[in-house]
């Protein structure tokens, strides 16, 4: 099983169509294995984007060196899909 | 094993085995208004099942809806299970559902992505995609909401066979797409396409592969925002309603594109309740309370389709 240890899903909001274009081209970027769970597409409208682990101090370096403004939607996936697995045994049972 | 309408648990996540079963024990309790057709199988071989509720007549307009084209999001296939339910409990007592249903039919694809479904439950919790491969790629599976025949391959969609937005080699490659696609055309008579997603709470029309207006814009958007009123009306949770170019982003080969192209007027698109600050993984204690809502949205299409043919 693929675990999400650590991954992160970062709330993303460019300010102009500079920023959403640089979005894309992060987007683009396939090492990072990012994945938007909701694409850049307007200035001012926010993009959700899990982020690995590993590639964590890349992303936000990217982002805060253009000065794009995020912030941390979810803390820590797998800890989310751990309470989701909790909840749903609880549910069988 | 839960079996029936007193021990399902319907504001829980299940395997697929579980869906499928659920909509056999669904057909068996009530046979006069609901069956089970298979509509095509998937690229991994899975079943494609359609719950039809009928209450007679030859081929009458219909109302078309499917749920979970993107695996992960797995309150969409609950809320659709829920919702099957809910029509076939209601039917013979909620009187605007019997005069739907006495002048239509319904249809719900309860599982449009079956392969992306099981593989989110037992490899990949975040999987959006099909399972399909990509020769000359190790990268697996197309979105499936890229891959229809509507503005195919332009903005808002990927090329590269990694991407979760890749649109695939062609329109209609996937068989899960081609497949509803076979089914509406041949069936000729559909009135309504509705598709039901889940992420940030969106109720959306035609176009999204464009930027520019439909000719029946001032209508959809009325419908929509009604329905999305009779939503919020049960516990608050608020929408945002237009074209899905202009509510979340340019986006090519989407279903409700596809449709409205074909000439059903009807096509909408919801995204529902998930704020993503739990992102796909909406709790469990969810499912019921998003399934009643969305309801109210569902019904308040209903009722517009029923009492504006066309």
């Amino acid at each position: 099983l693929e675990t999400f240890a650590g991954d992160q899903v970062l709330r993303v909001e460019p300010c102009n169509e500079e920023q959403v274009q640089l979005l894309k081209r992060l987007r683009a970027q396939q090492p990072l294995q990012l994945n938007f769970w909701r694409f850049p597409s307007f200035p001012n409208e926010p993009a959700d984007v899990q982020v690995p682990f590993a590639n964590l101090q890349n992303v936000k370096v990217f982002l805060e060196s253009h000065q794009i403004k995020y912030s941390i939607m979810i803390e820590d996936v797998q800890a989310a899909v751990d309470e989701e697995r909790r909840e749903m045994d609880l549910n069988q049972r | 094993r839960e079996r029936g309408r007193n021990s399902f648990n319907y504001g829980a996540y299940h395997p697929l085995e579980t869906i499928y079963q659920a909509m056999d024990d669904l057909v068996a309790e009530y046979p006069q208004l609901v069956s089970k057709q298979q509509i095509g199988e998937s690229y991994e071989k899975r079943p494609l099942y359609v719950l039809k509720f009928s209450t007679g007549g030859k081929n009458r307009p219909a109302i078309w809806i499917d749920a979970g084209i993107h695996a992960r999001e797995w309150v969409t296939q609950a809320t659709a299970l829920w919702t099957a339910r809910k029509i076939a409990s209601d039917y013979g007592y909620d009187p605007s559902l019997d005069s739907l249903l006495n002048t239509m039919d319904v249809f719900l694809l309860v599982v449009a992505n079956p392969d992306g479904y099981v593989f989110s439950h037992t490899e990949n919790r975040m999987w959006r995609k099909t399972r399909s491969k990509t020769p000359g790629s190790l990268c697996v599976g197309v979105d499936p909401n890229r891959n229809w025949d509507a503005g195919f391959g332009g903005p808002g969609a990927s090329n590269d066979p990694c991407s979760d937005s890749y649109h695939g080699p062609s329109a209609n490659s996937e068989v899960e797409v081609r497949s509803v696609v076979d089914f509406i055309k041949s069936h000729g008579n559909v009135k309504a396409f509705i598709s039901i997603h889940s992420y940030s709470q969106l109720l959306m029309y035609p176009y999204g592969y464009t930027c520019t207006n439909i000719k029946d814009h001032a209508e959809l958007d009325n419908v929509a925002k009604m329905a999305a009123n009779a939503l919020t009306s049960l516990y608050g949770t608020q929408y945002k309603v237009g074209p899905i170019c202009s509510v979340i982003y340019q986006a090519s080969g989407g279903s409700i594109d596809w449709s409205y192209d074909y000439g059903i007027k009807y096509s909408f698109a919801f995204e529902l309740r998930d704020t993503g600050r739990h992102g796909f993984l909406l709790p469990a204690s969810q499912i019921i309370p998003t399934a009643q809502e969305t309801w109210l949205g569902l019904k308040s299409i209903f009722e517009h389709v029923r009492d504006h043919p066309y």
